[in-house]
């Protein structure tokens, strides 16, 4: 899951 | 970006403008704690440092600067523009309470031991915590305006939004992210006591005031 690595969120 | 996300993040704008408007117009800081003000300056430029390194969406970006630029907007009303207003007396919770064990956690637990991955943890650790010298504030005068609880509603409502999102993206998407989902839950209930009083008192038109 490297999705955890950059944060898409605010 | 689903339907509970959008909601929070427009919730939480509303927040930000709810309060600046408040003191805009009234040319007035009062009953604004200036502590958690300034904390939130703090979470947001920790925050989205990655503005620098890698962009999401034109949304994203624009949400990002405008959250930034406005806590800075109303630091600088409480501190500079209206500091006369500002009722310093009773804005004494100590912030070092919250932000050197956040920031000891942050190095403890994070997914990334990197200095841009530590500042965003921390800056969601801090965020949990932030409304505290606010709630303080609250409860020390034992009332708030009808604006400033519209505020601190529309504030405290966003997070509990974000819990939604977060259980719809981990039955959709199947992410989560555990550090954000924590200190998610954690922000939601320090608002519990706030979001009773305010659906039983300043939805039906009273005065948020807190028995003697």
């Amino acid at each position: 899951q490297d999705q955890q690595f950059y944060h898409d969120e605010l | 970006m689903n339907i509970f996300r959008f909601l929070g993040d427009i919730s939480h704008l509303s927040a930000i403008i709810i309060l600046l408007l408040k003191i805009w117009k009234s040319r007035s800081c009062a009953g604004i704690s200036g502590k958690s003000q300034l904390l939130f300056a703090i979470v947001f430029t920790t925050r989205y440092l990655d503005l620098f390194t890698n962009f999401i969406s034109f949304y994203n970006t624009s949400m990002k600067v405008v959250y930034v630029a406005s806590s800075y907007a109303t630091v600088w009303m409480i501190y500079s523009k209206f500091k006369a207003t500002y009722d310093g007396n009773h804005d004494t919770f100590r912030v070092e309470f919250l932000i050197v064990p956040t920031a000891i956690l942050s190095f403890l637990v994070n997914h990334d031991f990197t200095p841009l991955e530590i500042l965003w943890t921390f800056s969601i650790y801090l965020e949990s915590v932030a409304i505290l010298p606010q709630l303080f504030m609250v409860s020390k005068t034992g009332e708030a305006e009808t604006i400033t609880s519209h505020y601190l509603f529309a504030l405290g409502i966003y997070r509990t939004l974000y819990l939604f999102n977060w259980i719809w993206r981990y039955q959709f998407e199947e992410f989560f992210d555990l550090i954000a989902i924590v200190a998610g839950l954690v922000q939601t209930v320090l608002y519990c006591d706030f979001f009773y009083l305010y659906i039983t008192k300043v939805l039906k038109g009273k005065k948020l005031s807190l028995p003697a």
